[in-house]
C-alpha cells in the first residue's frame, strides 16, 4: 500500500489508515505516527521500506513485555485461571491448553467453574475427554464456582497432578457483582494452595475492537492478570489492540488461538504477529 | 466528552454568523477522533464526516444554539438517520411456519439470542416458536440450545446423531407443520466470514428452507472488523437484519453504525444481558448518543 512511494503527509496518513483498521486504536497509533515523524523529520527514513521497518520496530518495542516465562514446573498442581468476557473462546482455549500439556507429558484437571451458562459443563468434559486430561471436577448448575475449583485444587494436590485450569463464566468487566465472584474464586484457590493460582490468563477475542482495553483495565485492577491469550486470528481482524495494550498493561501475550480444532494453539511469536500486520 | 471538546474549538469563534470551512475543521477532526475510538470503522468515518460536513458548512448558526451545539445537533441526526430512523419489526408474514434464522461470528451470541428471540415471540407475539439446533460442531451446542428451550417451555428439536445441518433444518421443518407450532427459530454454528464451506452451508440451508429472516448476530465490542464480517454475511445470503448483542456493557458500540453502513440492512435487537429476558427493539437515537459518547 505505501511501497516505492517517498515520506510525506499523504503516505503517513496511509500509515495510519493501517493501524487503525488493524484496531491499534487512536492513541497508539497517535504515538507511533509520531515516532515515525519524528524519526523522518532528522531524516532517519529515507523511503517507504525503511518507514515499515521503522514501523515493525517500533510496534515491536510496544509487544516486548519484560515478564517472568510462562512455566508450569514452577509450582505443583501448577494452577491457572482463565478469565474473561462472554464468548472470546476461553473454554475452547483450555481445552487446546490441556492438549498441549498432554503433549508436554503433563497431567491436568479441568475446573467445571462455569456454573450459570447452559451446558457450559458439559462442553467442558467434552473438551477435557479430546484432550485426555485426568479428571474434570464440576458440580451442579449454579453451585458456587469457588467451591469447583476449591476441589479442583485439592484434588490435584491429593494426587499429584501437575496441572489444573479452571474454567470460569464469561462476564462483563462492568459487572461488579460478577466480578467480586472471580476474586473470591482467586482467594479461595490461594486459601487451598498459598501462591495459586499462578498464572491468570485473559482471554480476549482478535475482532474486538477498543473495549478490550477496559476488559483488560478491570480484569486486572480486580485479579491481576499474569498473560493474556489472543483468539480467533484465523479470521479477517488483526487484534491490534494488544498492542497498545502490552505497552500499556505490561502483561504478556502467551497464546494465540487460529482455529476451532485442539491444535489451534501458538506460542506468541512478536515478530510474525508485527509483519501480519500489513 | 465530545460536547466539551467541540465548545473549546468554537470558542474561539468571534460573534455568530456562518459555520465555515475553517472553524468546522478541527471540529471534523475531533469528532473522527471520537467515532474511531468508538470503533466505528475508518472508511466509514470518513464518509460520515463527508456527510457532515456538507451539511454543517454555511449554514446559519441558529440563535438558540452555540456553534458546537449546532454541530452536535448535525452529526447526531446525521447519526440517526443512518442507523435507520424508526424501529424495525420481526417479519412474520407468510405461510407457517415462519422459520427464522440466526448467523455470525463464532461466539457472538447466537445460541443465546434463539432462545431470548423464542421467548419474545411466545410471550411477546402470542407465537409457538420451535427452536431449531443446527449446529452439529460445537461440543454441547445442541445441549445448550435444549437446556435453554427448557428454561422458557419453548419445544426443542432434537437431532439424531447423523443428521447434518440442512437435514436438521428440513425435518424441524416437517415436525413443526405436523404439530402445529408456527415459527422456527434456526441456531447454526458460529463461522468465520471468509470459510467458503461453511458459507456454502448456510447458502443451501437458505435456498431449502427460505428463511423469512435471516438476521446476522454481531457481537456490540466488535473492531473494525465488522464492515468485513457484514459485508460478507450480506453479499452472501442478502440477511434481513442484524441482532446486536452485549450491549450493556461499556463498549461505545460503533461497529453497528459500520454495519448499519455497509448492509443498509436494519438493527432490530440489542442484547442487554446473559439471561433470557435480557433482549430489547434496537432504538437509533440511544445508540447514536452512546456512539457519541
Ligand atoms: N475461528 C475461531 N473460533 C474460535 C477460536 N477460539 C474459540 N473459538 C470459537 O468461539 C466460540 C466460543 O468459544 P467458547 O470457548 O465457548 O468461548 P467462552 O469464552 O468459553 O464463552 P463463554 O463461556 O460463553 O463466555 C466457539 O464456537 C469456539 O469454537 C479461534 O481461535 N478461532
Ligand atoms: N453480557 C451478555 N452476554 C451475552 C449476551 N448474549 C449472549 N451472551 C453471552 O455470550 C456468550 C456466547 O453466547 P452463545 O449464545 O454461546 O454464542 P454463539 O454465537 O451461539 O456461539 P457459537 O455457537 O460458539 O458461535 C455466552 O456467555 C452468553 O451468555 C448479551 O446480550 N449480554
Ligand atoms: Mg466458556
Ligand atoms: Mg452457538
Amino acid at each position: 500500500l505505501i511501497t516505492g512511494k517517498k515520506i510525506d503527509d499523504e503516505v503517513l496518513e496511509r500509515l495510519e489508515e493501517i493501524l487503525i483498521m488493524a484496531d491499534v486504536g487512536v492513541k497508539a497509533t497517535d504515538e507511533l505516527i509520531r515516532q515515525l515523524s519524528k524519526m523522518v523529520g532528522k531524516n532517519e527514513i529515507k523511503d517507504s521500506e525503511q518507514l515499515k521497518e521503522c514501523l515493525k520496530q517500533e510496534v515491536l518495542k510496544f509487544l516486548k513485555v519484560e515478564a517472568p516465562p510462562f512455566d508450569t514446573s514452577k509450582a505443583r498442581p501448577f494452577v491457572i485461571m482463565v478469565v474473561g468476557v462472554n464468548g472470546t473462546g476461553k473454554t475452547t482455549a483450555i481445552g487446546k491448553m490441556a492438549k498441549w500439556f498432554k503433549d508436554q507429558g503433563k497431567q491436568s484437571i479441568l475446573a467445571a467453574a462455569d456454573t450459570f451458562r447452559a451446558a457450559a459443563i458439559e462442553q467442558l468434559e467434552i473438551w477435557g475427554k479430546r484432550a485426555g486430561v485426568v479428571d474434570v471436577i464440576k458440580s451442579q448448575p449454579g453451585a458456587d464456582p469457588s467451591a469447583v475449583a476449591f476441589d479442583a485444587v485439592s484434588t490435584a494436590k491429593a494426587r499429584g497432578i501437575d496441572i489444573v485450569i479452571i474454567d470460569t463464566a464469561g462476564r462483563l468487566h462492568t459487572k461488579v457483582n460478577l466480578m467480586e465472584e472471580l476474586k473470591k474464586t482467586k482467594r479461595v484457590i490461594g486459601k487451598v494452595m498459598p501462591g495459586a493460582p499462578h498464572e491468570i490468563l485473559l482471554v480476549l477475542d482478535a475482532t474486538t475492537g477498543q473495549n478490550a482495553i477496559a476488559q483488560t483495565k478491570m480484569f486486572n485492577e480486580a485479579l491481576g492478570v499474569t498473560g493474556l491469550i489472543l483468539t480467533k486470528l484465523d479470521g479477517t481482524a488483526k487484534g491490534g489492540i494488544v498492542i497498545g495494550i502490552c505497552h500499556e498493561f505490561n502483561i504478556p501475550i502467551r497464546f494465540l488461538g487460529v482455529g476451532e480444532k485442539i491444535t489451534d494453539l501458538r506460542l506468541f511469536d512478536a515478530e510474525e504477529f508485527a509483519e501480519a500486520l500489513f | 466528552s465530545l460536547s466539551e471538546k467541540l465548545n473549546n474549538i468554537f470558542r474561539k469563534l468571534k460573534g455568530r454568523g456562518k459555520l465555515n470551512e475553517e472553524n468546522i475543521k478541527d471540529a471534523l477532526k475531533e469528532i473522527k477522533f471520537a467515532l474511531l475510538e468508538a470503533d466505528v470503522n475508518y472508511k466509514v468515518v470518513k464518509d460520515f464526516l463527508e456527510s457532515v460536513r456538507e451539511k454543517a458548512l454555511g449554514q446559519e448558526v441558529m440563535r438558540s444554539l452555540t456553534p458546537a451545539q449546532q454541530v452536535i445537533k448535525i452529526v447526531h441526526e446525521e447519526m440517526v438517520a443512518l442507523m435507520g430512523g424508526k424501529c424495525s419489526e420481526i417479519n412474520l408474514k407468510g405461510p407457517i411456519p415462519v422459520p427464522i434464522m440466526l448467523v455470525g461470528l463464532q461466539g457472538s451470541g447466537k445460541t443465546t439470542t434463539c432462545a431470548k428471540l423464542a421467548r419474545f415471540l411466545k410471550n411477546k407475539k402470542h407465537r409457538k416458536p420451535y427452536l431449531v439446533p443446527a449446529d452439529i460442531y460445537r461440543p454441547a451446542a445442541i445441549d445448550q440450545l435444549k437446556k435453554l428451550g427448557d428454561q422458557i417451555g419453548v419445544d426443542v428439536y432434537l437431532p439424531t446423531p447423523n443428521e447434518d445441518p440442512l437435514e436438521i433444518c428440513e425435518n424441524a421443518m416437517k415436525k413443526a407443520k405436523m404439530n402445529g407450532y408456527d415459527t422456527l427459530v434456526i441456531d447454526t454454528a458460529g463461522r468465520l466470514h471468509i470459510n467458503e464451506k461453511m458459507m456454502n452451508e448456510l447458502e443451501i440451508i437458505k435456498q431449502r428452507v427460505r428463511p423469512r429472516e435471516i438476521l446476522l448476530v454481531a457481537d456490540a465490542m466488535t473492531g473494525q472488523d465488522a464492515v468485513n464480517i457484514a459485508k460478507t454475511f450480506n453479499e452472501k445470503l442478502d440477511i434481513d437484519g442484524v441482532i446486536l448483542t452485549k450491549t450493556e456493557g461499556d463498549a461505545r458500540g460503533g461497529a453497528a453504525l459500520s454495519i448499519k453502513a455497509v448492509t443498509k440492512k436494519p438493527i432490530k435487537f440489542i442484547g442487554v444481558g446473559e439471561k433470557i429476558d435480557a433482549l430489547e427493539l434496537f432504538h437509533p437515537e440511544r445508540m447514536a448518543s452512546r456512539i457519541l459518547g
